[in-house]
């Protein structure tokens, strides 16, 4: 089963 | 103030056709550079970078830097009045409520002038790094526009595995599978109609089909669209614009 994965763990808020 | 002047009103209406089904709301930026959209989707899975370069408008000013908050939706319908050859003039003030709008016909004395309600909209901005990509492929927009519809049929995953020789677009659903395969090669008469395959490393990552989906509404902007892919990172969708660019960036699916 696969999950979607979110930008936030990619990516910092600015 | 901020007064810029395309050529023609088609440009910004195939942005705002390619952006509006991914974000509602959005800023855009304008600096004497030119206009700069960034805006993540509700899920936070698919982000929006969207550079308007100063040279894509035939007159452009802008003194200060001036946020125009923006509901797609009510601007898609003002927008979408002007006919795709008109003049497109969009002018506001340096702190302003309202953006006008206004098409100007070429050969006939009409002149259409709308206005826009801006939005004070608090909006996450991501800080995206220079990435590196384990490979490139640079293909016809439309082709991959085909590709991801007729995938997207069979499964809510499309998953793209990129070799040294080909690059393998492939979905899995409960009723059959698909796949389709490509290799790079060169058209020197129609270069758009060329696939280029750049691979560092092998990937294998699979993304959610409907949000390759509304990438691809990006499609009218340019011949071709470069992807570029990462292990287990966000992919990054380009489309270029005569001057600037819309890129799409999109978190993958793993495995739980």
């Amino acid at each position: 089963k696969l999950k979607q994965s979110s930008l936030l763990s990619f990516f910092k808020k600015k | 103030m901020l007064e810029g002047k395309f050529e023609e009103s088609s440009l910004m209406k195939k942005v705002v056709d390619a952006i509006k089904d991914s974000v509602k709301l959005c800023n855009f930026n304008c600096t004497e550079h030119g206009v700069t959209v960034q805006a993540v989707d509700d899920s936070r899975v698919l982000l929006i970078s969207l550079l308007i370069g100063e040279a894509s408008f035939e007159e452009y000013r802008c003194d200060r830097n001036i946020t125009l908050g923006i509901d797609l939706e009510s601007f898609n319908k003002i927008i979408k009045n002007g006919n795709s050859s008109d003049f497109l003039t969009l002018i506001a003030e340096d702190s302003p409520d309202n953006v006008l709008i206004i098409f100007e016909d070429k050969k006939k004395d009409r002149v259409s002038e709308y206005s826009l309600k801006l939005m004070d909209l608090d909006s996450d901005f991501l800080q995206i790094d220079d990435m590196e990509f384990d490979a490139t492929i640079t293909m016809p927009s439309s082709e991959f526009a085909k590709i991801t519809r007729d995938l997207k049929t069979l499964s809510e995953s499309l998953q793209i595995i990129v070799t040294k020789e080909n690059v393998k677009f492939s979905s899995d659903g409960d009723f059959g599978t698909g796949n389709v395969v490509l290799k790079g090669f060169v058209d020197m008469d129609k270069p758009d109609e060329s696939i280029k395959i750049d691979m560092a490393r092998p990937i294998n990552l699979t993304f959610g089909a409907k949000y390759i989906a509304d990438i691809v509404k990006g499609t009218s902007l340019s011949e071709s669209v470069t992807i570029k892919l990462a292990d287990k990172s966000p992919a990054l969708f380009e489309y270029k614009l005569p001057s600037g660019f819309l890129r799409f960036y999109l978190a993958p699916k793993f495995d739980e």
